[in-house]
C-alpha cells in the first residue's frame, strides 16, 4: 500500500494505453454456476469456505454481511462498452478471439490464466501476469483449475492451450481455503453460457446495443474444424473413490479386481470396500480388502480385491524409473469427494528420496488435498509413478501445505501387487511390513541418524 | 532473457484488461477493481468481473440472488458510477510490437 506510480505507468517496461472511459451495459450471471457452486460450496459446506476477492484499495473489510454481499457478486461479470478512442490505431495484427464451447476443454488439459492482481492497484507492475496450471475440475459451468491467481484477477481470462488461445473461462474467485487449509484451486465460470446469456440480453436491450452481439466471439470448433470432444488424458479414468465405512478416499486400478489404496482410507482386512469408477458413470462395485500394511509400516497401503472386472478402467502402466523436475499429475477425489468427478492437479516430481539407491519416497508440487490420499500420481506420458499418502502439516502451527506432499513410488510395490495379481501370493505384500529403518526414518521426515562411529578398540 | 510466447499467450495478453469503478469526483483511493478481458476493441467490449459494481447497485444486492436472474441492465447501478479500462500496448503500437518467436531479436521498420 502506499506505492505512487511516480512516471508515466509502464507495462512490463512498455507504456501502458491511457485509461479509456467506458459504459456499464450488462451485469450478467450464469444460473447453472450458481446452481453449482451452491452445490459445491453451499449449504452445510459454506462454513468451511472462504473466499478471497478483490477489496477496495486498501481497506479490507472483515464484516459478515459485506462477506455475504462477497459471496453473492462471486458469479456475477459485467460487460462494458469502452469508448472509442480516436487515436487508437486499427490493429492489423490482432487474433480474432475465439471462445470454447462448454465441455470441450478436458480435465487435466493445460490452461494459461491471465489476469492483474491487485486490479488497478498497481498495473504497470502486475498488469496481465500470467499464471499456468491444468483443468483440475469440472461441474457445469464451474471450473476448477490450479492456475495461481491472486485477488483482482477476478474477471481475468483463461484460456486453452489447444485450440491455442480459445477463452474457455474467466476467473471468479481467485483463491478458496477449506477449514482454514489454502486449497490451491481458482474457481472460474466457463465463457461460452456467459457470452450466450449476453448475446441475449443485448438482444433486450436499446437498439444502440443490441448490434454489439454480433461482435461477441464465436465458438470454436465449428468454424476452426476442430474436434468438439477432446477426450482427454485417457489414463486419469484410472482414479477411483474408495469408500470403507464411513471413510473416503482415492484409489487407483492396477489389475481388472485389483484397486491400491491407502490403509488409513481402508483399514482392516476383509472389510468390504465401495469402489466408484469415473466412468461409467454412478458404475459401483463392491471389493474386500486382501492386504493392508500394519500402522508400524512406513508404507501406507491397502489392497483391495473386487467382486467383478472393472470394465472399461484403463489400467495405467507402471514406471520404472523416476525424473526429478518431470512434469506429474495426481489424480483423487479431494476437496469435493462424491460431489464431482476426481480432480486434477499437475506440479513436477520435486523430490526422489532413496535409500540405498532405491527410491522410497517420492515428493510433488501438485496440490493434494484430504480425500486424495491413495490415488495415483501419473507421469505426463501416463505412467503411474505412485500412490498418494499425504500432504504436509506443520505440526506447530497447524497449516496444511498442500504443494508438498508424499508418494509411495510404485517400483516399492509392484512386484508384491503382481505376485499376489498372478497367484494371489501375499508374501510380497507384505514384505512391507519389514521395511528397514533408514526407511522409517525417511516416512517419519526425521533426518537419518548419523553413522554411528565404529570403535576402534 | 527470453520470453516464452506461444499463441494462448499472445492471445491472453493482447486480451486482457483492468477494469476500475469509482464515484463520480471520487480519487481512485476509493476505487474498485478487477480483470477484465477484451472481447472487441473497435467498437470496445469487455468482459470483466461484476463484484467492482455492487457498491453502485440501486436496490442493494439482494436482487442477485435470485435463482433465475441471468443479467440485469446497466442502469441497475446509480449515474454517479463512472467505469475506466486501461490495457497494454498493442501488437500495432511501436512500443507493444515485439517480434513472436525470435527472442532477442526485432526487425526494426524501415
Amino acid at each position: 500500500a502506499g506505492l505512487e506510480p511516480v512516471q508515466p505507468a509502464r507495462h512490463h517496461g512498455r507504456p501502458l494505453k491511457p485509461q479509456h472511459p467506458a459504459e456499464l451495459l450488462l451485469l450478467l450471471s450464469c444460473p447453472a454456476f450458481r446452481a453449482h457452486f451452491g452445490r459445491l460450496f453451499g449449504r452445510e459446506a459454506a462454513e468451511q469456505w472462504r473466499f478471497a476477492s478483490a477489496a477496495r484499495y486498501s481497506e479490507v473489510s472483515e464484516d459478515e454481511e459485506e462477506e455475504e454481499d462477497q459471496l453473492r457478486a462471486l458469479s456475477w461479470f459485467a460487460l462494458l462498452r469502452v469508448q472509442p478512442d480516436p487515436e487508437e490505431e486499427e490493429d492489423k495484427h490482432e487474433t480474432a478471439l475465439a471462445v470454447a464451447p462448454l465441455g470441450t476443454v478436458p480435465k487435466g488439459a493445460p490452461l494459461l490464466a491471465c489476469g492483474s492482481p491487485f486490479g488497478a492497484f498497481c498495473p504497470d507492475i502486475f498488469l496481465n501476469t500470467v499464471s499456468r496450471g491444468v483443468l483440475s475440475n469440472a461441474t457445469g459451468p464451474l471450473l476448477l483449475t490450479d492456475a495461481r491467481c491472486l485477488p483482482g484477477t477476478e474477471g481475468g481470462g483463461v484460456f486453452a492451450v489447444r485450440p491455442p488461445g480459445a477463452l474457455v473461462a474467466l476467473v471468479a474467485a481467485p483463491l478458496c481455503w477449506k477449514s482454514g487449509e489454502w486449497v490451491g484451486l481458482t474457481v472460474l465460470c466457463a465463457a461460452a453460457p456467459l457470452l450466450r446469456i449476453a448475446h441475449n440480453a443485448l438482444g433486450l436491450l436499446r437498439t444502440s446495443a443490441a448490434s454489439l452481439a454480433s461482435l461477441l466471439p464465436p465458438e470454436v470448433g465449428t468454424r476452426w474444424g476442430l474436434p468438439l470432444r477432446d477426450p482427454g488424458p485417457t489414463w486419469a479414468a484410472a482414479a477411483v473413490l474408495v469408500e470403507c465405512g464411513t471413510i473416503w478416499g482415492s484409489g487407483v486400478v492396477v489389475a481388472p479386481r485389483l484397486v491400491v489404496t491407502c490403509r488409513h482410507v481402508a483399514p482392516r482386512e476383509a472389510s468390504r470396500v465401495l469402489v466408484r469408477p469415473t466412468t461409467p458413470k454412478n458404475a459401483k462395485i463392491w471389493g474386500h480388502v486382501v492386504f493392508a500394511t500394519q500402522e508400524t509400516s512406513p508404507y501406507d497401503i491397502s489392497v483391495v480385491s473386487l467382486e467383478e472386472d472393472l470394465e472399461g478402467v484403463p489400467m495405467p502402466v507402471p514406471t520404472e524409473h523416476f525424473h526429478e523436475g518431470e512434469a506429474v499429475s495426481v489424480v483423487g477425489f479431494g476437496v469435493f469427494g462424491q460431489a464431482c468427478g476426481p480432480s486434477v492437479t499437475s506440479g513436477i516430481l520435486s523430490a526422489v528420496v532413496q535409500v540405498d539407491d532405491t527410491p522410497v519416497m517420492l515428493q510433488t508440487t501438485c496440490a493434494v488435498h484430504g480425500g486424495s490420499s491413495g490415488g495415483p500420481l501419473f507421469s505426463c506420458s501416463g505412467d503411474l509413478l505412485g500412490i498418494v499418502a499425504s500432504n504436509t502439516r506443520d505440526n506447530n502451527t497447524g497449516a496444511i501445505y498442500p504443494h508438498l506432499n508424499f508418494s509411495i513410488p510404485i517400483t516399492v510395490l509392484q512386484p508384491a501387487l503382481q505376485q499376489y495379481s498372478q497367484a494371489g501370493d501375499l508374501r510380497g505384500l507384505q514384505e512391507l511390513d519389514h521395511t528397514t529403518e533408514p526407511v522409517r526414518v525417511v516416512w517419519r521426515l526425521q533426518r537419518p541418524q548419523a553413522e554411528t562411529p565404529q570403535s576402534k578398540l | 532473457m527470453g520470453r516464452q510466447c506461444g499463441p494462448d499467450m499472445r492471445v491472453a495478453e493482447q486480451a486482457g484488461c483492468v477494469v476500475r469503478a469509482s464515484r463520480a469526483g471520487q480519487t481512485e483511493a476509493g476505487s474498485w477493481s478487477c480483470s477484465g478481458v477484451i472481447l472487441s476493441r473497435s467498437p470496445g467490449l469487455v468482459l470483466c468481473h461484476g463484484g467492482i459494481f455492487f457498491p453502485f447497485m440501486r436496490a442493494g444486492s439482494g436482487v442477485l440472488t435470485a435463482a433465475a436472474t441471468a443479467f440485469l441492465p446497466g442502469d441497475s447501478c446509480s449515474d454517479d458510477l463512472r467505469v475506466h479500462v486501461q490495457w497494454g500496448p498493442t501488437a500495432s503500437s511501436p512500443e507493444g510490437r515485439v517480434k513472436w518467436g525470435r527472442p532477442g531479436l526485432s526487425t526494426p521498420q524501415c
